[in-house]
């Protein structure tokens, strides 16, 4: 029996929203440790790394492990059917071929279920090294997502330059060249707007904005991204997802031919 | 020029 319960589903809902421009389907493996998931996008240039722990849930259960293989644009349909207050359950017997979402009001006065199909999908787990990268920026997510949307008009790549006094966004093509410099703030108010580097080398790599602009969806999940970055290896965007865990996001960078 | 590279490049099956 797997049983997990969140007590807003507007947290489920920002986390479908994260993925699913990325992953048509993909494998929920659910452990009493909570949920996993990792899935490359279908070009196989970036992946998806999702962990919700099971303390973060409001009730988590999982007597035995279970790979659930999802429609993602199914999935969505059904969280479309709730709101973001409701309650949100998803339930599945052990060896099932169908997983249930269900949705209760704040009020408890409404109740609806609605079941899913699962899917058995080819599971391509790939394994992800421990690496010590080169520079380590923590910036607003917000801000990186504007970042990433203003440059997409420039170019198909984005150039990041990362050095002790600060980090450097470029694109350029047909209409010009646009840079983008952030310092590492001095002061700030508030922890989540402050713009941190610590770097051991200086890096500068290049990247597809499509993906970049594609890994923004995370936003709503969390105040600060982390971007971690070293010559010549995929770039690592993460954000943290308070109380209950992160989504990772691997990129491979573009490299002289 | 510059050539996309795939992340399994850099990352093996486990």
């Amino acid at each position: 029996m797997f049983e997990a319960r969140l007590n807003a589903a507007t947290t489920l809902k920002k986390v479908l929203d994260a993925i699913k421009d990325l992953l048509n389907e993909a494998t929920f493996d659910c452990s009493d440790a909570g949920i996993q998931l990792q899935a490359m996008d279908n070009s196989h240039v970036s992946l998806v790394s999702l962990t919700l722990r099971s303390d973060g849930f409001d009730k988590f259960r999982c007597d035995r492990n279970l790979s659930m293989g999802m429609n993602l644009g199914s999935m969505s349909k059904i969280l479309k059917c709730a709101n973001n207050e409701d309650t949100v359950t998803m339930k599945a017997q052990d060896n099932a071929d169908t997983v249930t979402f269900m949705f209760e009001s704040q009020n408890h006065e409404k109740v609806s279920d609605y079941e899913m199909k699962l899917m058995n999908l080819d599971q391509e787990h790939l394994g992800i090294p421990e690496t010590d990268y080169s520079c380590v920026v923590r910036m607003p997510a917000m801000e990186f997502a504007r970042i990433c949307r203003d440059l997409s008009q420039f170019g198909e790549s984005v150039i990041i330059c990362c050095t002790k006094e600060g980090v450097k966004f470029s694109a350029s093509g047909d209409v010009g060249s646009a840079n983008i410099k952030l310092a590492q703030t001095s002061s700030v108010d508030k922890e989540e707007e402050a713009v941190t580097i610590e770097m051991q080398e200086p890096v500068s790599l290049t990247f597809a904005c499509r993906y970049l602009n594609a890994f923004t969806k995370a936003t709503p999940l969390s105040n600060q991204v982390q971007l971690s970055m070293s010559a010549d290896v995929p770039l690592v965007v993460e954000y943290r997802i308070p109380d209950l865990g992160h989504i990772r996001y691997y990129l491979a960078p573009k490299i002289e031919e | 020029n510059l050539e996309q590279k795939k992340i399994s490049m850099y990352y093996k099956n486990k």
